[in-house]
């Protein structure tokens, strides 16, 4: 089972987006995929058509009531399960101060579900604080969903700061495995700046003792595509909504290059 | 002067961005202006072309150790001052837990500040936590950037519920001034069906007894522009990297419209 968490501390950079699209295309592709929604926001939620109840069981039961993800899961298409979130989570950072071993939480959770999956992903919210941890501490891998423009280089050196430790600390295994580039705009030459920029940084780490030294940018790059901001409110993925779109060409393509990569490692 | 907080939950909607631009552009009409970054991105601060060092005096030190807030600041320009933020902040929503009062401490730093300013904007981070609180609290005026796409009217019901809640327990003159919509892109059909919908929620607010009854669209949106995602690798607004760009006149013109309703108010 390949375990992927989608982070990246910067807002609005395609998080949930890839998370949601990435999801339902390794599912067209007949693989069993797990999405867990570990935003307060719940916008993964939302995107698939689950509106989160007030009090309705969702991934805070999990980390802060110790239920077994198993009781929270959602099967929503034939090879698509969700765990939900909810806005209750947005106390959790605080709520889990204190307790011990609160950053490994949902891997615990995951140890007793027995059920089998081929991609576990991790949607997570634009900060580093506990619950994106507990995805770095329960992942394999990392997927850094990336906006090419001047803010989103900014903060990579702090999430990789971040990934690093985690890996020391709690998660040797864990490794980046690639960027995904999204909102892409091709007509601007600020995106082939910042890719250039990235690509330059990535080909440095080679071979150095970092969870990074492997990390490369996917080919398939995501256009900006209004019809992946418009499913969202439709609660359906890009497939269902516009499957001969830009969008979802581009998330076939990403499903595509993750699922074949995968038969290679 | 008018304490005004930039602030939406929602990520990369044009927060710093438009924190940054305005300031320059009501600094640029002569008006005297205190930029506040509270988002431990320190993007503002970047923006801006202070490269936020370690160790340097930030709003870490007014929050977390009472320094007063005189220390910290830098002049930039001739009516723009700024109080630059910190990586370190990262930690506060933390340190700041179990501290009496933690939700009050900026109002209380700014209450001791002798320098006069026609306006204070105050830069947030993506979340509703204490630091964002902490910007309500010491605010009279909310702004909130909205792209408008699906998951920016999803998160504005929480967003007022937390305003809302602010105004009621610690801040009673708070009110939502208005929403400046940003990357905007009237070829889209969505972009006029969001803000539609959000003009027919705020109208149907208006006289009930909430800090958002007076609130409307600011008749100025901030298109889609380049040049507005590449000032930021220069550290310099908009007006001194691209000043006949359409993102260095909407922000003009947003100031004009700001700086024009203060002189009716
Ligand atoms: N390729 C794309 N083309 C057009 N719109 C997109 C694309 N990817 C994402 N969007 C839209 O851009 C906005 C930001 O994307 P998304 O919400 O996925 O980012 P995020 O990183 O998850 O944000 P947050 O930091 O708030 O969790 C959303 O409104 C989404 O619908
Ligand atoms: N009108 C615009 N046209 C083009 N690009 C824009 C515009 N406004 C903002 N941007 C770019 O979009 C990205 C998101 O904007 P910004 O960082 O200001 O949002 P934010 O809400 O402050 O994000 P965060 O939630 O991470 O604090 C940035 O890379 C910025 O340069
Ligand atoms: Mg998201
Ligand atoms: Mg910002």
């Amino acid at each position: 089972m390949r375990k992927i968490a989608i982070l990246n501390q910067k807002g609005g950079v395609g998080k949930t987006t890839t998370a949601v699209n990435l999801s339902a295309g390794l599912a067209r592709q007949g693989a069993r995929v797990c999405l867990i929604d570990l935003d307060p926001q719940a916008h993964a939620t939302t995107h698939l058509g689950v509106e989160p109840q007030k009090g309705a069981a969702s991934i805070y039961d999990v980390l802060v009531r110790d239920c077994p993800i198993e009781t929270v899961k959602r099967s929503l298409q034939p090879n698509l399960t969700l765990v939900p979130s909810h806005i209750d989570l947005a106390a959790a950072e605080v709520e889990l101060t204190g307790v011990v071993g609160r950053e490994v939480i949902l891997r615990e959770a995951l140890a007793q579900d027995t059920q089998e999956y081929d991609y576990l992903i991790m949607d997570c919210a634009p900060s580093l604080g506990v619950l994106t941890v507990n995805a770095l501490v329960a992942a394999h891998e990392v997927f850094i969903p990336l906006q090419p423009h001047f803010f989103a280089l900014h903060g990579l050196s702090k999430l990789l700061e971040t990934t690093s430790l985690v890996a020391r600390r709690m998660n040797p295994s864990l490794q980046v495995s690639g960027v995904v580039i999204c909102l892409y705009d091709s007509a601007t030459k600020l995106a082939q700046e910042v890719v250039n920029d990235l690509a330059e940084f990535l080909n440095q780490s080679r071979g150095q003792n970092v969870p990074w030294k492997e990390a490369r940018i996917f080919e398939t790059r995501i256009r900006r595509n209004v019809k992946l901001a418009e499913c969202p409110s439709f609660g359906q993925s890009i497939f269902e909504y516009a499957p001969s779109s830009n969008g979802a060409l581009d998330y076939f393509a990403l499903a595509q290059e993750i699922h074949c990569q995968a038969n290679v490692i």
